[in-house]
């Protein structure tokens, strides 16, 4: 494991953890889009279906257990807990799974690598993880105040799939591989999607202000 | 000869 990749893991659990901390400790779920954590928690069921039968190392196990148990407990508590549910802004969060969902599950049984049950989830949850954080970002765009930990939810995420690039650059000039071509341009799409994120986020980090995304 | 990477990412 080279150094971009543990960076990008620890980035993505660093997220995890803040969004679990707004919600567990501050009871509020305020600016977060349950769509998009709803689509989360599929991608890691449809990815980590080897995850008893395909051993790599316990360090991947205990990570894959974490980032389900996580995406599924943060769904639970948004749904069913009393007083975190009363924060959730239901009318604004409006984005349609299917919209996301359908589209990426035709890609997946037309382009994977091989058309085996296994495959074609692994690849819908690399398309769908693509595009998940797209209900979370429609709703910051709609967010009036965006506070601290919700920025830096997103501004995490978005860390996390730049230095998995890295990562992927790094591992194709010290490897000896065949590329995974899929996992290359859907992690690129993904990453290219928290650009004007990026730009607004680092803008108010400049000036000192609130974070505001113009609609 | 080359192989495909393992998949060994989370």
């Amino acid at each position: 494991m080279n150094i971009f990749r543990l960076a990008g893991d620890m980035t993505h659990l660093a997220s995890v953890l803040v969004l679990l901390l707004k919600i567990h400790t501050i009871k509020s779920c305020a600016g977060i889009s349950l769509k998009t954590q709803e689509l989360y928690a599929l991608v890691f069921a449809t990815r980590y279906l080897d995850i008893f039968t395909n051993y790599i190392s316990f360090y991947n196990t205990i990570m894959k257990l974490i980032f389900l148990g996580s995406s599924f407990s943060i769904v639970w508590y948004i749904k069913r807990h009393k007083i975190v549910h009363r924060s959730y802004d239901k009318d604004q969060d409006t984005f349609r799974h299917w919209f996301i969902v359908l589209p990426c599950l035709v890609l997946a049984l037309l382009i994977n690598e091989r058309f085996t049950f296994k495959e074609v989830m692994w690849t819908f949850s690399l398309y769908l993880e693509a595009v998940a954080i797209l209900p979370q970002l429609v709703l910051l765009q709609r967010t009036r105040n965006i506070d601290n930990l919700t920025g830096q939810y997103v501004f995490l995420l978005g860390a996390y799939r730049a230095l998995y690039i890295l990562n992927w650059i790094y591992r194709y000039f010290t490897e000896d591989h065949y590329i995974h071509w899929i996992t290359w341009i859907a992690g690129l799409v993904q990453t290219l999607l928290y650009a004007d994120f990026f730009y607004y986020y680092f803008q108010s980090w400049k000036n000192n202000a609130k974070l505001e995304l113009p609609a | 000869e080359k192989d495909q990477a393992p998949k060994d990412e989370l």
